[in-house]
């Protein structure tokens, strides 16, 4: 029954079953899959890193994380398909061995623990931590508004009730802080990769600013070229552009703050939701999802380890 | 659990810069009625925003009185619920 082999990929899972299931992978693919424990969430739940290695200290580095918004059930499913995908493509896929054998991967699995184990528990449809502070009636924190990248700025709000709730300071939340101190301490992250739902969408930064970055026109290209990957698995149109210019304006997130500290590929996915189910898409789509994800995800990848900086 | 009987997911497509302000105006007025699953940001995109029953009729009415053109992108949040919760029980048995 401990075995990855019985776990369905096909079907959500909880926080417990997908801890346990961490604890398998790792125990399985022992020479290529180690667990890091990267800190706590603020009800003390651990955050836990899988790190995808074939040797060597601090090597180059790719980082994708899943379900900040712990209510996008999709990216946490899909970052469980690609997490044993790596280890079932390495020695058979010839760009994620050269991969492997020159990088490492880091995914986070869940990236908002407590909010993860809310949306099982009492509210399918949370988004935000569970982070609560004296005198403040309303609870939790957007995660994806409290990095130090353009903080408290335009599409984010002051409001604790509000769904995009910055939170009183950049990186209060253990969630955020324990990436940034993972992140900066290992110093040579080359990719970041942060995956939302829905609404079929990659993009770069910046979400704080029109301004293009000044990397605009390849990440643009290699955004072209991973949602072409991405659309002819399943035929899935992706739309792609800047966040500001193709969803809209975000302060404080992820993959602004990933730029502005050095690192150049910083993506971030809004997987499918077929226009009809947004955070609840049907189980029977997650495969499809998976399937198509990776081949972007193995895009961006190809063209980080071929492109260093 | 929370109980999600009756919530519908409304899909708005604003035709301009106004109406996206008018929907932004409605996320003002019931911050915490009103659950935006996608937000007013720019006239080529749909707007997705969570209704619970009881503010359905209050909402439908605002969109309709403003002239804000609306389909219902899901009917009862619960239903769907339910069908996950489902298959995800039935997982766990086989």
């Amino acid at each position: 029954e401990r075995s990855t082999s019985s776990f369905s990929y096909a079907s959500y899972h909880t926080l417990e079953e997908i801890y346990s299931w961490i604890d398998n992978f790792v125990a399985e693919h022992s020479d290529i899959v180690s667990k890091i424990r990267i800190g706590h969430s603020f009800e003390n739940r651990s955050i836990v890193v899988l790190k995808f290695s074939t040797g060597g200290p601090q090597r180059r580095a790719i980082w994708i994380d899943t379900g900040i918004h712990s209510r996008e059930w999709i990216t946490h499913a899909t970052g469980i398909w690609t997490a044993k995908k790596i280890v079932t493509e390495y020695g058979k896929d010839r760009t994620l061995t050269d991969l492997l054998d020159a990088m490492d991967i880091f995914m986070e699995i869940v990236t908002n623990p407590d909010g993860f184990a809310f949306t099982h528990s009492m509210n399918r449809l949370w988004r935000k931590n569970k982070s609560t502070r004296p005198g403040i009636f309303c609870i939790g924190v957007d995660l994806n508004r409290n990095w130090k990248s353009g903080f408290g700025g335009n599409g984010s709000n002051n409001n604790p009730c509000s769904e995009t709730y910055r939170g009183p300071s950049p990186q209060s939340e253990p969630e955020v802080a324990a990436i940034v101190d993972f992140i900066t301490s290992h110093g040579n992250i080359k990719a970041l990769i942060s995956i939302h739902s829905y609404s079929q969408m990659l993009m770069y930064p910046y979400g704080h600013s029109s301004e293009p970055v000044p990397n605009q026109k390849e990440l643009n290209d290699l955004a072209k070229d991973a949602a072409q990957a991405l659309y002819e698995v399943h035929g899935i149109q992706y739309i792609y552009g800047s966040i500001s210019t193709t969803l809209y304006v975000a302060s404080g997130i992820t993959v602004d703050w990933a730029y502005d500290n050095g690192i150049k590929f910083s993506f971030t996915f809004e997987l499918r939701d077929t226009g009809r189910y947004g955070f609840l898409l049907p189980a029977s789509q997650i495969i499809p999802t998976a399937q198509e994800t990776w081949l972007a995800l193995r895009t961006i990848m190809e063209h980080t380890l071929n492109h260093p900086y | 659990q929370m109980n999600f009987t009756g919530d519908q997911v409304l899909r708005v497509l604003a035709k301009n810069e106004e109406q996206l302000s008018l929907l932004r105006d409605l996320e003002g007025l019931k911050p915490q009625k009103v659950d935006f699953w996608r937000g007013p940001a720019r006239p080529s995109l749909p707007v997705d925003m969570r209704v619970p029953f009881s503010e359905l009729k209050d909402v439908k009415a605002y969109l309709g009185s403003h002239g804000l053109a609306y389909s219902v992108m899901i009917k009862d949040i619960q239903v769907l619920l339910d069908e996950e919760r489902e298959a995800m029980a039935k997982s766990r048995r086989l």
